[in-house]
């Protein structure tokens, strides 16, 4: 994908990172979307 | 090492405002992230989307402002409690090889 923004929250000192893009296309590679 | 979820995330249909949420979201993170992780991040994009567009601040962002929703095989919206981790989520109501699909909407003043 063109985007991928990553953020990090961070909950009871467990952080965890998370990655968006704006398509899935590219970005979801394990599972094929319609 | 921590396996990874991939999930797509829509506005609920019914209870939230289609017109302001309107952002299906493509969205990948670890299992052991919590479903309140999940709720507290969306808060955290929203606020920083609207601040972009000259909005609200980060200051109050919380995990309680957004309910996480699931859907049961019956087609009902299911809430999810925040203290499940996605990889509970995934294995109790999703059990099927796709990305995993949930819900948000703001939630409801009690």
């Amino acid at each position: 994908p063109e985007e991928v923004t990553v953020t990090d929250v961070t909950i009871n000192s467990l952080t965890v990172t998370f990655r968006e893009a704006l398509v899935a296309k590219g970005f979801f590679r394990s599972w094929e979307l319609e | 090492p921590t396996s990874e979820i991939e999930l797509v995330f829509h506005p609920h249909p019914l209870l939230a405002n289609t017109q302001h949420y309107s952002q299906t979201r493509y969205v990948k993170t670890t299992a052991n992230a919590t479903v309140d992780h999940l709720s507290k991040y969306l808060a955290l994009r929203i606020a920083l989307e609207e601040e972009e567009g000259g909005g609200s601040s980060l200051q109050n962002v919380s995990e309680k402002q957004y309910t996480i929703y699931i859907t049961t095989a019956g087609g009902q919206f299911s809430t999810l409690n925040g203290s499940l981790t996605l990889e509970l989520v995934n294995e109790k109501y999703w059990k099927v090889s796709k990305p995993l699909e949930l819900y948000y909407a703001p939630t409801k003043e009690q």
